[in-house]
């Protein structure tokens, strides 16, 4: 599903060169459910963007489901990951003048659903959430968590096939966030692939192979046996 | 320190009201170390505008070292903020045209620091923070650990008297929690009064005192025993 070779890359202005990520090898198979911990500064978002498709690698290969990415020009960059992923960010990424409902709406304009189907398919998984009635509140009349969980639904609302997830349960208490895990085990176990960023092990532990990260690098690699 | 008596918070637009907070009653002794937790939605980060003097109640009283802040216009409310409160927000809040330098010498602005030492205090406290590299990163070169270690060096600054932190360790490894919860015991231990809300329990062990809230009201005040 994902085969990344040598990935790297460097960020560089005027200013600076900062090497986030320093030549990643790494394959996820369909339907896995990866953990990835590491440092703060570590390069763990830099990585997840260049998964989901939202920017470029500096060097190395990256191939989704056997489609090297880096013959694509940018509007089939975009076009892949709307079909294919589902991105929570790590700052929620929400648009300030749109309430929750239209925030999960408008991810489904480019999968070309119905309107109807849109506003029945976001009033649910928002209630999935516990946001039922929030729907109509905007990001600044929204507790943090309650924003996180209005990202977490963008990201499931086209079923994709791969979810990306960057510390999707940061802002949430434990409770709301075993509830969390719970939803991306049920989307795990009828095929989704997920790899999601966290520092909490009790949020790693519910995948089923964790990947360290130091400095740019994976320094490990580890299947956990379920219980 | 902090007197607070059937503080109350309805956000009401058009289309909704929401009791967000529904009459708290709380003393916080100066020197207090107090962890605040509770599911996502009940009330903390309102509780935590108000004690910050960032938002006004709908009813009750909220006494500040003696004072009652209710008599303030919005100007002395301002001033009196800058003087005694470090805030480090849920979402940051940085100004993403500063850098992490210039973000948190503009906080010293107020207290009328001259510019050689501006500088010179903000680079201490973003280097104890780990951000010696950092220094002329914008916020959108720097990940969200980094961020939230910019908007902790901010509230740190001016050495107030009262520290208010919402989840200023959410988006950081376990590791770097620690170190920042150790800088907090150490400005406790030297007199600054410390209320920070958190959802993960290692952190709030931390503290001397936790404070659990549900919708709207606390519902539970423990003393912890530091070992
Ligand atoms: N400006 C607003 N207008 C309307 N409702 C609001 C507004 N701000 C917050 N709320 C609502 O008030 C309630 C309390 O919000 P608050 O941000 O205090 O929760 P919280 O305990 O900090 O949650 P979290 O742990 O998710 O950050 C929530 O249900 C939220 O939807
Ligand atoms: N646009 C950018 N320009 C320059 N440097 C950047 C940029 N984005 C990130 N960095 C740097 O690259 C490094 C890796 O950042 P990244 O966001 O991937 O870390 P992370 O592991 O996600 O950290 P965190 O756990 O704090 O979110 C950091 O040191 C950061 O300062
Ligand atoms: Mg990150
Ligand atoms: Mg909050």
């Amino acid at each position: 599903m994902i085969k990344i070779n040598n990935l790297s890359k460097t960020y560089s202005t005027g200013a600076f060169t900062v090497p986030a990520l320093k030549g990643i090898t790494l394959d996820i198979a369909p339907g896995e459910f990866v953990a990835i911990t590491g440092a703060s500064g570590s390069g763990k978002s830099t990585m997840m963007n260049l998964l989901g498709l939202l920017d470029r690698p500096s060097e190395g290969s990256y191939l989704l489901d056997g489609m090297d990415v880096s013959n694509l020009n940018d509007d089939d960059y975009a076009r892949l990951r709307n079909r294919k992923i589902g991105f929570v960010f790590q700052a929620f990424n929400l648009l300030p003048r749109l309430t929750a409902l239209k925030n999960v709406e408008l991810s489904m304009l480019y999968a070309g659903t119905k309107h109807e189907e849109r506003r029945k398919r976001a009033v649910e998984v928002l209630t999935l959430l516990g946001l039922e009635d929030r729907l109509h509140h905007f990001p600044n009349e929204l507790s943090g968590g309650q924003n996180q969980r209005v990202a977490i639904a963008r990201a499931l609302i086209n079923n994709p096939a791969i979810i990306l997830a960057d510390e999707p349960t940061g802002a949430l208490d434990s409770q709301t966030g075993l509830e969390i895990m719970s939803i991306f085990q049920e989307l795990n176990r009828q095929g989704t692939t997920i790899v999601l960023v966290t520092h909490e092990l009790n949020i790693a532990r519910h995948s089923r192979r964790i990947l360290r990260m130091a400095d740019g690098l994976i320094i490990n690699d580890e299947e956990i046996a379920r219980p």
